[in-house]
């Protein structure tokens, strides 16, 4: 069945499945372990390697299962961990697996511009005063009206040494919020790019601050973002096109990498976001046939009642009009052709002489004929008169 | 009853040379 179509053919909404959009992705560390190379972590040696694919990778590559971070000596801690996920998702959770005690704080953020800009999700402390300047995040979640990035405990210690942080994008959004008809909710939760900032390792306590002396490092097995291409209701699958970058699938009348707008010919209505109550398809311009190109005007489509609005540009085949419905000067419809039809405008074709203009009726075919002349194209004296030798009164009464 | 299409060849065009270049 077509996810995006139901039974008899008409558009409903559809959405790619849920995924690690992360998986394969190429991670940007700023510091992995290895260069120089140490006892424990070389860079050019792949069984000693500690590279940030790991994090990525699902344990598809031999040796090393976690990344490594520099041995880090000086404040500031931070390391930065950069994952493009080389279109917009709709986020739905980030995790990272961490390998020993899990950092003290970390700050997770997103951008939606392939990471020209960033804006918060979430920060994760026990101590979110201190790190982040700003209060716990409220026991039932933000306030509203809209999502915020708040700031979680710390992620969490695992039995045997590891750690693991874990959010969902509703952790930072207010109950009730619904994806189909909330934009803001939409964009919360869409993301080009993510990127995990560790900025506190993991300590004794809450003794740690920046006097503190020693060799700290950071280490994790995985980063997951789980997440839906978003493809706005209009697509079922992402694809890579022929230089690797993924887009949707769109249907709908719908292109671009997100189905974010109209096909060209497309524009009878405005672009909208599909709904599970309305799939808001975009409608092909009506133009019987005669136009292969449109365009969208907001006044007509206000004085239809908001049904249609597309107006067809260059109407060949000799026809005329905003859906190219009827014929152009100087020729006529028809009437044993359908109005699709190449030919269903013939031209006027009247008489040189004998008809006193060269447009004719649009309906009828009628050429306008001079006095005493007949025939749909003015070629012939009507009936009590007679043909003349004067182009001007081509006939004249007959004595 | 169906009438003769117009025959160019009756009319004369004398004074009306540009009527005969339009046709």
């Amino acid at each position: 069945p077509d996810p995006c179509h139901d039974e008899g053919g008409a558009p409903r909404s559809c959405v790619p499945g849920l995924v690690n959009a992360a998986l394969g992705r190429e991670v940007r560390a700023s510091s992995t372990c290895g260069r120089p190379a140490s006892r424990t972590c070389d860079a050019s040696d792949p069984r000693r390697a500690h590279p940030a694919a790991l994090l990525t990778s699902a344990g598809a590559a031999p040796g090393p299962l976690c990344w490594r971070s520099e041995a880090l000596t000086q404040s500031p801690l931070n390391v930065t961990l950069t994952v493009p996920l080389g279109k917009a998702f709709e986020l739905v959770f980030v995790s990272v697996r961490f390998c020993s005690a899990p950092p003290a704080a970390v700050a997770l953020l997103k951008s939606q511009d392939h990471g020209r800009s960033w804006a918060p999700l979430g920060f994760f402390s026990a101590r979110c005063g201190h790190d982040f300047g700003r209060p716990p995040a409220p026991a039932h979640g933000p306030p509203g009206p809209g999502p915020e990035a708040l700031c979680f405990p710390a992620p969490q210690a695992l039995p045997g040494g590891g750690g693991l942080l874990a959010f969902s994008v509703q952790d930072g959004s207010p109950p009730g919020l619904d994806l189909d008809s909330s934009p803001v909710l939409q964009d919360w939760v869409t993301a080009t790019d993510i990127q995990v900032v560790l900025t506190r390792p993991a300590t004794t306590g809450d003794t740690w601050d920046s006097t503190a002396t020693g060799t700290y490092s950071y280490s994790a097995a995985e980063l997951q973002v789980g997440g839906r291409c978003k493809c706005n209701g209009h697509a079922a699958r992402c694809r890579p096109d022929p230089q690797g970058h993924l887009l949707c699938d769109c249907q709908h009348g719908t292109e671009g990498p997100d189905c974010s707008r109209c096909k060209p010919f497309y524009c009878d209505r405005p672009w909208q976001r599909a709904t599970a109550r309305e799939a808001h398809a975009c409608l092909a311009c009506s133009c019987n046939g005669h136009a292969r190109r449109c365009r969208f005007n907001m006044e007509l489509f206000r004085l239809s009642g908001r049904r249609s609005g597309g107006v067809c540009l260059n109407c060949r085949h000799n026809t005329a009009g905003r859906h190219c419905h009827y014929c152009r000067e100087g020729f006529y419809r028809d009437p044993g052709r359908p109005l699709s039809d190449r030919r269903a405008c013939r031209a006027c074709d009247c008489h040189p002489v004998g008809a006193a203009g060269k447009t004719c009726n649009q309906t009828t075919g009628q050429c306008p004929c001079k006095d005493g002349v007949a025939g749909l194209t003015c070629d012939r004296c009507a009936p009590g008169f007679q043909q003349s030798r004067s182009p001007v009164a081509p006939c004249v009464k007959t004595p | 009853e169906v009438m003769p299409t117009l025959d160019m060849a009756l009319f004369d065009w004398t004074d009306y040379e540009d009527l005969k270049l339009a046709a």
